[in-house]
């Protein structure tokens, strides 16, 4: 299966790791 | 209740492996010598840790460029997977440097990424980032510039993602035109 993301979903993942 | 050692800390894969690439423009050197290979990443959580810890595009000094492409696959048109292809090209006025740029390229990585044109999105090659004074621009390159369906898909998707009005036209050139052009304008083969 193809791993496809939407935007919602990997936005998500954005402040996490901006403040590592 | 308590996860078991590991469980919910694996990272989520992308579809593929991408490169990230830098040049700066020194005009002491050839082209291909200013170009760098800066990382590669192939998880949701690595990329955004590179996107987070590099400069921002509207913070990089005109010349420079940035470059996403599939691992492989250089972001010149002699690559072997671009030199039939041609470029999605959104061409941005200066003073949207401050306003846009930064929401725009951070959209197309997501597209890329996340593998957002579907069937189509193998014909993707990357995304190329040009910061200029005259005007920055942003590009998709794809792999076929005859294939008019996935072109024409890619385009359409990619300026619903951008959020650009429908006022707005963008044109997909294909590289054999662009690096044969006898002056700064290239005719584009499709437009959306």
């Amino acid at each position: 299966e193809k791993k496809r993301y939407d935007r919602e979903f990997l936005l998500g993942f954005q402040f996490i790791f901006a403040s590592m | 209740r308590k996860l078991p050692l590991g469980e919910g800390l694996e990272k989520h894969p992308l579809e593929n492996r991408w490169a990230l690439w830098f040049f700066k423009n020194d005009r002491n050197r050839v082209w291909q010598d200013n170009l760098h290979l800066v990382t590669k990443f192939e998880t949701v959580e690595d990329f955004w840790a590179i996107h987070s810890h590099i400069k921002l595009a509207s913070k990089l000094s005109s010349g420079c460029d940035y470059a996403l492409f599939k691992d492989g696959i250089e972001p010149m048109w002699e690559d072997s997977r671009n030199k039939h292809g041609g470029r999605w090209l959104v061409s941005l006025a200066k003073q949207q440097r401050q306003s846009n740029l930064d929401r725009l390229w951070l959209e197309t990585l997501l597209c890329l990424i996340g593998e957002a044109f579907e069937e189509y999105s193998e014909e993707v090659c990357g995304a190329v980032l040009n910061v200029r004074t005259k005007g920055d621009k942003i590009a998709i390159w794809t792999s076929e510039a005859e294939n008019q369906p996935a072109v024409t898909f890619i385009g359409r998707v990619y300026k619903e993602r951008l959020g650009l009005s429908p006022k707005v036209i963008i044109g997909y050139q294909a590289h054999a035109d662009t690096a044969t052009k006898s002056n700064s304008f290239t005719k584009n083969k499709f437009v959306v």
